[in-house]
């Protein structure tokens, strides 16, 4: 038996709008520690996992380790359904072959419920190694956002470079070329404003934008992104989630022939 | 020219 109660519901529709683009079906693990998620895209360019943790939920009741899997771009269908403000509990029975959603009104005077039928999917669990990066920079979501959207509009792939200079995001089409620079910034009135640059060397990599943009669909989670780059790595592009968790986009650099 | 990068030559299944 299954039953997580999460009071901010407009959370778990963002989770969902950030992935449905990226990943076609995903198992969602539930376990004592939290409800989460692996997931690659169908090209195996990228890599998403998401952990929401128990302590975030308002009740979760996981009695054994359930896998349930997803088609998530019908589970995104279904949370569209309930109101940005709603109480979301997801609720499924151990060798269930449907889950329920149901939605609750903050003053409880709407209730639904939604019957969304399970798949299986046999998906393979990557193990992600502890890494130190050579540079890690936290910024604005939304300006992460505005830059990836911007040097799409000029090429298909993005260096990024880290010097003690800031991150510089690059790119070339037919059409020129494009150079962003943002420099570590703290003195900002509010610290979501904040860009803060930790190298340990310099780094340089490609990746292409069609993946950056789909990882910014997260912006709306959370005000700060951190990217997390070490040579020949796939980057990290980490979204929290609340207090409760994160997303976590993985992407595999371009390599020079 | 580059070329696209996989997920799987960096992490291994378990």
């Amino acid at each position: 038996m299954l039953e997580l109660r999460l009071v901010q519901g407009g959370l778990l529709k963002k989770v969902l709008d950030s992935l449905k683009d990226l990943v076609n079906d995903a198992n969602f693990d539930c376990s004592a520690t939290g409800f989460s998620l692996q997931a690659m895209d169908s090209s195996h360019v990228a890599l998403v996992a998401l952990l929401l943790r128990s302590e975030g939920f308002e009740h979760y009741r996981c009695d054994r380790n359930l896998s349930l899997g997803m088609n998530l771009s019908n589970m995104a269908k279904m949370l569209k359904c309930a109101g940005n403000d709603d109480i979301v509990t997801i609720k499924a029975d151990d060798a269930a072959d449907s889950v329920t959603f149901m939605f609750e009104s903050p003053n409880q005077d709407k209730i639904a419920d939604f019957d969304m039928k399970l798949m299986d999917i046999d998906s393979e669990h990557l193990g992600i190694p502890e890494a130190e990066f050579q540079a890690i920079v936290r910024m604005p979501s939304a300006e992460f956002a505005r830059i990836c959207k911007d040097l799409s509009t000029i090429g298909d792939t993005v260096v990024i470079s880290v010097t003690k200079e800031g991150v510089k995001f690059s790119t070339r089409g037919d059409i020129g070329t494009a150079n962003i620079v943002c420099r570590h910034n703290t003195s900002v009135d509010k610290p979501e404003e904040a860009t803060i640059i930790e190298m340990e060397e310099t780094v340089s990599l490609t990746f292409a934008l069609r993946y950056m943009n789909s990882f910014t669909k997260a912006t709306p989670l959370a005000n700060q992104v951190t990217i997390s780059l070490s040579s020949d790595l796939p980057v990290v592009v980490e979204y929290k989630v609340a207090e409760m968790g994160h997303i976590r986009f993985y992407l595999a650099p371009k390599i020079e022939e | 020219d580059s070329k696209q990068g996989n997920i799987l030559s960096f992490f291994k299944r378990v």
